[in-house]
């Protein structure tokens, strides 16, 4: 059975798509068989694939929609092992009508995949950055949740409400993942700043925060303009090591009790 | 009169809140007095004014909540011609709850800010990554909006989203500001990737961005952690002055008709 991962982290632009896509890759690069969902109506994972929105019909919606139509809902991302469903909401109504389905039914994603479970290994849903409807739905399916930061001051304030918002879940009577970890992202260890964050993120959250730290790079940066994962365009760079470390370190860490 | 500018872009991450931080700075030095108002969530001003969410109870919500107390949410910065207003939710619960009230009066925060635009030259307004209710609310309350945007593609695509939703609204019938600008933040002009985007923008927006780009440097990442301004630590940096030249060209250019 597929293990279903969110990548969740109310803070904007700390690396969720670009964790989700790279670290796929490096699995999928591995002989894992992915699936990725957009689960985050921005459609950040249409773009690293290089697809256009207008180009695909089917996706998230279909799942909530009674008229929506879930067999078609998966896509081939011309890489292998490696599809994806993407959110196909655009305009606000959709956005809003999306959201208030999730919160309406938020079990229903996570029925809408198990299908899916028997044919991937992992099963990761990129995220929005709140910890709204969609967030709590993406959870809800989840085995696991990954938490990417950078190793700055507004990443790391936004931990403790994100644990917070976990909480508050789980004692309303959701089924809440494990964390899987707290990965490091965009990070530069040459500043003052980066270091301080890193010591005061390993203090206070130890063997929670994966050894593997992903850095800052040029051709991560390019992903999205490429439609290409890191490690089908620049195997041997930095980014593509990091993100085969944190695959390595991911299959090898026990899946906590 | 103050003007009252929205800080906007679905896309997380882009700068929404360093930009209203230090911009709002650099019109401070000048002699302007202006107030900031939190409509994340996410109370990143409170972080970038090196303040405890525990240290302030009231904000943002005492403007939504009958039982509110909006006389007392200003804070003061310490800063000279620098107040504030905070988010002040914590939990999933309040956010729900404030997102809901925001959706049910979505005039009501231009109501509450009227009676500051007599005592402020500025009014800038931190929104949320999305669209939603939040962002709805304040740009109801503008007279214009501010796009801050990284050189990279996914901020590069969330522009259409952000102007088709624009639209939207004023399709709806809500009252919309006009555009202020887009401005490039968090630029390393040495890049391939960064020059490509900033051509593309340019020519699609044109007189739209301004020519002012600020670029990415530690001591603005650092403006959080030492919860002050950049200007007022770092006077002569690249970031400090792009600031203060980013608020000259928003000073000279003429409000449109
Ligand atoms: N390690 C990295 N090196 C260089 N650039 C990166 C790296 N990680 C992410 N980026 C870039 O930083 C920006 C933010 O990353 P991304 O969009 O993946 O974050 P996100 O958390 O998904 O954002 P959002 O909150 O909007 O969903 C993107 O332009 C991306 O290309
Ligand atoms: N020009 C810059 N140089 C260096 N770091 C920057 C710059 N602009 C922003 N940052 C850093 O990048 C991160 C994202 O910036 P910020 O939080 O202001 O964006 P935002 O759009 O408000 O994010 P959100 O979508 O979560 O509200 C922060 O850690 C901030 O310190
Ligand atoms: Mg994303
Ligand atoms: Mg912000």
């Amino acid at each position: 059975m597929g293990r279903a991962v969110a990548v969740v982290c109310p803070k904007g632009g700390v690396g969720k798509t670009t964790v989700t896509v790279n670290l796929a890759s490096a699995l999928a690069d591995m002989g894992f068989h992915c699936l990725l969902i957009g689960v985050d109506p921005q459609c950040g994972l249409l773009s690293s694939f290089g697809r256009d929105r207008f180009a695909v019909d089917y996706g998230l919606l279909d799942f909530f929609d009674p008229e929506g139509d879930p067999a078609r809902v998966v896509q081939s991302s011309t890489m292998p092992n490696l599809d994806f469903i993407t959110s196909n909401v655009w305009s606000r109504e959709e956005e809003a009508e999306l959201i208030e389905r999730a919160g309406a039914e938020p079990e229903r994603l996570a029925a809408s995949l198990a299908d899916y479970r028997g044919h991937y290994d992992f099963l990761f849903l990129d995220c929005p950055p709140n910890m709204g409807p969609l967030t709590a739905a993406a959870l809800r399916a989840a085995d696991a949740y990954l938490v990417p930061m950078q190793a700055e001051e507004l990443a790391y304030h936004a931990l403790p409400r994100l644990f917070d918002a976990v909480d508050e879940l789980a004692r309303g009577g959701a089924p809440m993942p494990e964390l899987m970890g707290i990965v490091l992202n965009q990070v530069d260890e040459r500043t003052r700043l980066a270091s301080n964050v890193i010591e005061r993120v390993r203090d206070d959250y130890g063997e929670q925060v994966f050894q593997t730290m992903i850095p800052r790079t040029v051709r991560l940066a390019e992903v999205a303009q490429r439609g290409l994962p890191v490690n089908l365009f620049n195997r041997s760079g930095a980014g593509a090591r990091a993100f085969a470390a944190l695959a390595e370190e991911i299959l090898a860490a026990p899946a906590r009790p």
